[in-house]
C-alpha cells in the first residue's frame, strides 16, 4: 500500500510508440475555440509518417532548442552592453549584431495545430510554440526558399484579405522590437527576419491577413509571409507564436480571449491533445501558481519552482538553487533542464528507488537509462514539481521516462551546465 | 535558466491566465 502512494506501476508498452492513432482522446470537449493538438511525429499527425524521427535525433534537436533559448538571454545582454540601452538589430545588420550560435528553434518534440488563413480560408498546420512570438507561414512565390510542407503553400495573390505592411507604418517599426526579430525594408515593403541560430530562420514580408481558429476569425492579424525559410520544420507550414509579445497570437487575439489559453499535450504520439483559447475547457482540478516575468526575457513564461519530490520523498534542495536563474515553461523543449544541483539530487534518489532495475548506457543527454528487456510491467517513483503557493505538478508516468525501446528507457530529465544558467 | 519541457507537461491541463498573472496545472487533462 505504501508503494502505491509513492510509485506507479505501468505497462512498458504504454511508453513506446504505437503505429495507430487513437483519435478518441479529448474530441468530446471540442468547442469553437478548441483545436486538436498532435505530436509532429506520431501517427495522429496530419504531416504523416514521413516526418518520424528517432529518440536520439529528437534529443539532439532538443539540445539545439535549449542552446537557442539560453542564447536569447546572452544575445539580449550583448546588445544592451554595446548600445548602453535595449536595442534590436535591423535586418540589414543582423549578421553582425546577432551572434551565430548552434541551435534551431524547431526541435522534433513539437506539436501541431491547424489554423485557417486568408479569404477563402486555407488550412495550415503550424507548430504551436509558447517559446516564441512570431506567427509565420511559408508564402508563394517562395522567392528564395521554401521547405517541403504538407499543406499547399499559402498564396497571398489568391486571398481577398491579404495586404503587405509598408515601411512607413508604425507597426513595421514596432515589429522590429519583437524579441529575436529583425526588420528591414524593400521597395517600401516591411520585411521581417527571425533567426533562431545557425540553421533555422524565416525571412519575408510582414503582412496583415484574416486568420481563423475553429469558428472564430480575426481580421488584420499580423504575421510573417515567409519567402526564405530554412530549418527543421518537418513538413509543417510554419509557426504559431504563443509568447507574450504584443504580436504573438495570444496578444493579437486578446480582445476576444483575454490572453487566456490552455492546452493538454497527449501522453504519446498516438493520442490527440487540445489547445483552447479563452476560459473553459479544462478540469476543475487545476490549481494556479504565479506567472512570472523576467525583463531581459520578456517573451517567456516564467514559473516559481520551489522543490521536487521523488517517490514521495521531498528532496533537500535550497530554494535559491531554483530562484537564482529562474525557470521558464516551454512547449517546444522536450526534456526539462534543471539546475545541476537539483538534477543531481533527483537522479541520486531516482536511481536509489529504481535499484532493482539494470542501468544501461546513456541516451544522448539522458544519463539514467534502464534495460527493461525482461519486463512487461515496471514500478516507477512518482515525480512532482512544487511551485510557489504549494501548487504541485505530479508528472504523468509518460513524463518520467523517455525512450524508444525496452532496452533503453531513461529518466526524462537533464541538468543545465551551471546552477546560474 | 531552467526549463520545464513538454514531456513533463504531458496529460496535464496547463492553463495560462496571462492577464491575471497565473499559471495552472491539473492532472488528467487528456
Amino acid at each position: 500500500r505504501g508503494e502505491a502512494e509513492t510509485h506507479r506501476s505501468l505497462l512498458l508498452s504504454s511508453l513506446l510508440p504505437s503505429a495507430a492513432c487513437d483519435k478518441a482522446s479529448p474530441t468530446g470537449l471540442k468547442t469553437a475555440t478548441t483545436l486538436d493538438l498532435t505530436h509532429k511525429h506520431g501517427p495522429c499527425s496530419p504531416l504523416g509518417p514521413k516526418s518520424q524521427t528517432s529518440p536520439a535525433q529528437i534529443l539532439q534537436q532538443d539540445k539545439d532548442r535549449v542552446n537557442w533559448l539560453h542564447s536569447r538571454l546572452t544575445t539580449t545582454i550583448d546588445v544592451e552592453r554595446r548600445s548602453g540601452r535595449k536595442k534590436r538589430p535591423r535586418l540589414s545588420d543582423s549578421a553582425v549584431t546577432v551572434p551565430a550560435r548552434d541551435g534551431s528553434l524547431v526541435s522534433s518534440g513539437n506539436f501541431i495545430v491547424t489554423v485557417n488563413l486568408g479569404t477563402p480560408p486555407r488550412p495550415l498546420n503550424l507548430i504551436f510554440d509558447t517559446g516564441s512570438d512570431v506567427t509565420w507561414t511559408q508564402c508563394q512565390p517562395c522567392a528564395k526558399f521554401c521547405h517541403k510542407q504538407l499543406d499547399p503553400i499559402f498564396d497571398p495573390a489568391k486571398s481577398a484579405t491579404y495586404s503587405n505592411v509598408s515601411c512607413e507604418q508604425a507597426v513595421c517599426q514596432r515589429y522590429g522590437d519583437v524579441p529575436g526579430v529583425s526588420r528591414g525594408c524593400s521597395a517600401s515593403t516591411c520585411l521581417y527576419g527571425i533567426q533562431y541560430g545557425d540553421k533555422s530562420f524565416s525571412v519575408g514580408f510582414l503582412a496583415k491577413e484574416k486568420i481563423a481558429i475553429g469558428r472564430d476569425s480575426f481580421d488584420d492579424f499580423y504575421f510573417g509571409c515567409g519567402q526564405n525559410n530554412l530549418g527543421l520544420f518537418g513538413g509543417s507550414a510554419g509557426l504559431l507564436g504563443l509568447g507574450r509579445d504584443e504580436f504573438s497570437f495570444v496578444s493579437q487575439t486578446a480582445s476576444k480571449y483575454g490572453k487566456f489559453f490552455s492546452y493538454c499535450l497527449p501522453s504519446t504520439p498516438s493520442n490527440v491533445g487540445k489547445l483552447t483559447f479563452g476560459k473553459g475547457g479544462y478540469s476543475n482540478r487545476v490549481k494556479f501558481t504565479s506567472l512570472l516575468t523576467k525583463p531581459e526575457l520578456p517573451s517567456f513564461y516564467f514559473v516559481d519552482v520551489v522543490g521536487v519530490s521523488v517517490g514521495g520523498k521531498k528532496l533537500t534542495i535550497p530554494a535559491s538553487i531554483f530562484s537564482s536563474a529562474g525557470t521558464l515553461i516551454d512547449s517546444g523543449t522536450v526534456i526539462s533542464r534543471l539546475p545541476p544541483t537539483a538534477y543531481a539530487a533527483i537522479r541520486a534518489e531516482f536511481r536509489k528507488q529504481m535499484s532493482r532495475y539494470k542501468l544501461t548506457e546513456a541516451l544522448s543527454l539522458l544519463d539514467t537509462c534502464y534495460d527493461f528487456s525482461n519486463f512487461t510491467t515496471i514500478s516507477v517513483p512518482k515525480v512532482s514539481f512544487v511551485f510557489g503557493g504549494g501548487v504541485e505538478l505530479a508528472v504523468a508516468p509518460a513524463g518520467v521516462l523517455y525512450g524508444g525501446s525496452k532496452k533503453q528507457i531513461c529518466l526524462a530529465l537533464a541538468g543545465n551546465g551551471d546552477d546560474g544558467d | 535558466v531552467a526549463i520545464l519541457g513538454n514531456v513533463q507537461q504531458m496529460t496535464q491541463d496547463v492553463v495560462y491566465d496571462v492577464a491575471g498573472g497565473k499559471l495552472g496545472f491539473g492532472s488528467g487533462g487528456c
